[in-house]
């Protein structure tokens, strides 16, 4: 069986939130690793892999795996009932038609108790290959978010150029262009603050801007965001949290 | 704009 305890609710609420939008139904796979989760939406152009580790459990114990199918909508109208600092522990048995939520507050005289309907997804999953990538840009989540949502405005697509004068984010639509270009600017008190870019070889790659304004609804997971970029492969878009990891894979866009 | 490509153009189902 499974057991495992959050002490902050906001975790899970969070990662539903960066998620829902681009998947619907998903299986979360439990096993001695914690609780991860792998999802195509359904164009198959963009994949979100999470992962939850043991070590991010106040109390975690899975016998054997076990995948929780997981409509995200209906998960994310349970979690509503939790407030952010309540205790959050999640309970299934083995083989389970139903997932229990117990959210309890931490003056610990309110105990929340809910179950959820648990589905049968038949989810293949894809393998990742480790990938040397040709530019890492590391940068605060909530300027990627701005950059994208303001260049969405102007058009469906951004070419993203990463060269050793920085990376640079333009579009061009209908009523004009735009471009953003960040330099690297390692800020040593906070890093979070700062934009570090490594770069093996230039990188030049177009994608479309609708998903990466979804992708950037994980931006209350993390105040940085990972950018990895290589000629020709699937840009990777990293949130990394204390104890787990939200990624999203995007295919590229080719021509004109 | 574009082509857009799928991610089974790059990752192998397992």
């Amino acid at each position: 069986m499974l057991e495992a305890r959050l002490e902050q609710s906001s975790v899970l609420k969070k990662v539903v939130d960066a998620i829902k939008d681009l998947v619907q139904d998903c299986n979360f796979d439990c096993n001695d690793s914690g609780i991860q989760l792998q999802a195509m939406d359904n164009s198959h152009v963009a994949l979100v892999a999470m992962h939850l580790k043991t070590e991010g459990f106040a109390l975690y114990r899975c016998d054997r795996n076990i995948a929780l199918g997981i409509n995200l909508v209906s998960l994310q109208k349970v979690l509503r009932a939790a407030q952010n600092e309540d205790v959050m522990t999640l309970k299934a048995e083995d083989s389970p038609d139903a997932l229990s939520l117990v959210f309890e507050n931490s003056e610990n005289d309110r105990i929340s108790e809910y179950d959820l309907k648990l589905m049968d997804i038949d989810q293949e999953h894809l393998g990742i290959p480790e990938t040397e990538y040709g530019a890492t840009v590391k940068m605060p989540s909530a300027e990627f978010q701005r950059i994208c949502r303001d260049l969405s405005l102007l058009s469906e697509s951004v070419a993203i150029e990463a060269t050793k004068e920085g990376i640079k984010f333009s579009c061009t639509g209908d009523i004009g262009k735009g471009a953003v270009t960040l330099r690297q600017n390692p800020n040593v008190e906070k890093p979070e603050l700062g934009t570090t870019i490594e770069l093996q070889e230039p990188v030049a790659l177009t994608f479309s801007l609708k998903y990466l304004v979804n992708f950037c609804k994980a931006s209350g997971l993390s105040n940085t965001v990972t950018i990895s970029l290589s000629n020709e492969v699937p840009l990777l878009i990293e949130y990394e949290m204390e104890h787990g990891y939200v990624r999203f894979y995007l295919a590229p866009k080719i021509g004109d | 704009t574009g082509h857009q490509f799928i991610l089974t153009e790059y990752f192998c189902f397992l």
